[in-house]
């Protein structure tokens, strides 16, 4: 009997339907109301109001899809300087194309307000991107459908045009999370900054008044103003920029909140998380345990971080040492599923496989080819899954973090492998 | 190089710390 309560602590309980959508929303988050709070939602979810109707929502299919193109743009873009120079060299693409930047998709989405008067603009956050763009009046070329008007800077009192000869001007490079820049004459500084789905943004590099609550207004605040825009961006007005380059909100906003910020993504896509920039703004109560990040020169805009071990129902995988000391990672909050280095994955499936005997396994989803036909269970025993970072840092995945599916008959184990050790 | 991606960063507070060179993560924090 102890022996399997002891079994039992390794395992969650879990009610299969809480995999299922929710139509209601239900907010779950208060925000701490001490420093600037926004309230994070799915982009997808009842929470949303760019929620698309049914026939337009994209599939679980189409979500991971998504999700691998943006992984490939994160490996092109930490792959060495010569592969990707060749890569552009090879290419006549046009501005945007084969620029090795990434915005991705991304699933959760904020609000902020920008100019003066204030617009309110819905945007993806993602800090694996330092420029924060949205799409703007007059759309010279095209914009895609969004949700809320679109920027028109001509209504903006504060709204200033970035020139080329400017300093800041010179602030749009590789480095800036793959955003590049075009000047013709001395005129107006031109962003671009692409996926190679072909998704893009081009337009002026500008300035403006942003406004993340009432009290805390940055003036002078620079943002790709976007005149030729295309890509799949769920209705959002463009994309918050989060990662460490100088462009970013987070380094824009350093004088304010110090270069700190944290967020909360809720665990399902009908409750609501939070993102606040500044200290002080996660309850006292909670303990934070910190993990370093580590360097990398040649990618300064990634939040790099180590991951040191594994473990899955209360054992440690048995990977050699040397496995997880030659494996970097980023953290990504555009990124939906956790990607790892083969061997890694492949020690994390077997194990999980062999704990979850007693369900039927069915066929595999896109990327992730560990799935099971719960239709027949109400509730399963699922093993925990325990991460630890570099600093002894345990990070216990929640249960819906465990597992991905749409319906009861194909839920999967939410992780997925690199294609090559060496991406 | 993994991607620790938002799926498994649910329910967690992730502070980023970037002056102070570390992250933090912080269990149940959006309850």
């Amino acid at each position: 009997g102890g022996e399997r309560k002891t079994m039992q602590g390794h395992f969650h309980t879990f009610q299969v339907n809480s995999l299922l959508p929710v139509s209601v929303c239900n907010p779950s988050i208060k925000g701490y109301g001490k420093k600037a709070t926004l309230k994070v939602v799915h982009k997808h979810g009842p929470c949303s109001h760019l929620s698309l109707d049914e026939a337009n929502a994209p599939n679980v299919t189409q979500i991971l899809s998504e999700d691998q193109s943006r992984v490939n743009i994160i490996h092109f873009r930490l792959s060495s300087n010569s592969a990707q120079n060749n890569i552009l060299n090879s290419s006549k693409a046009t501005l945007p194309v084969n620029s090795g930047a990434s915005i991705g998709t991304g699933n959760f989405i904020v609000t902020v307000g920008l100019g003066t008067p204030k617009k309110d603009l819905t945007l993806l956050f993602d800090t694996g991107s330092d420029l924060t763009w949205t799409q703007c009046q007059p759309c010279l070329v095209s914009c895609y459908r969004q949700q809320e008007p679109i920027f028109n800077p001509n209504e903006s009192t504060t709204y200033k045009n970035i020139s080329c000869n400017s300093a800041e001007c010179t602030q749009l490079t590789s480095h800036a999370g793959g955003v590049i820049k075009r000047c013709s004459n001395s005129s107006t500084c031109i962003y671009g900054i692409g996926y190679v789905d072909q998704s893009y943004s081009i337009g002026f590099f500008s300035k403006d008044t942003l406004t993340l609550t009432p009290t805390d207004v940055l003036p002078n605040f620079r943002f790709g103003c976007g005149q030729s825009n295309r890509g799949l961006f769920g209705g959002a007005a463009g994309l918050l920029g989060l990662a460490r380059n100088q462009l970013s909100v987070v380094s824009q906003t350093s004088s304010m909140y110090q270069k700190y910020f944290s967020y909360c993504l809720p665990s399902t896509s009908s409750s609501t998380g939070h993102l606040t920039f500044g200290k002080g703004g996660t309850s006292s109560a909670l303990k934070l345990n910190f993990t370093p990040f580590s360097r990398n020169s040649k990618n300064p805009s990634f939040y790099f971080v180590h991951i040191t071990g594994i473990k899955v129902g209360g054992r440690k995988l048995s990977i050699a040492k040397s496995v997880f000391k030659t494996t970097t990672s980023i953290i990504d909050s555009g990124t939906v599923i956790t990607r790892l280095p083969p061997a890694i994955y492949s020690a994390l499936r077997v194990a999980f496989r062999q704990k979850m005997t007693n369900y039927p396994m069915t066929k595999g989803l896109s990327m992730l080819d560990t799935c099971y036909d719960l239709s027949n269970n109400k509730t399963v025993l699922i093993p925990k899954i325990r991460f630890y970072f570099q600093g002894n840092v345990k990070v216990p995945i929640y249960p819906t973090g465990i597992l991905f599916g749409h319906s009861v008959s194909q839920v999967c184990l939410a992780f997925a492998g690199n294609s090559n050790a060496s991406d | 190089v993994g991607v620790f991606g938002n799926h498994q960063q649910k329910t967690l507070e992730v502070a980023y710390d970037v002056t102070g060179g570390k992250l933090g993560f912080g269990i149940g924090g959006c309850s």
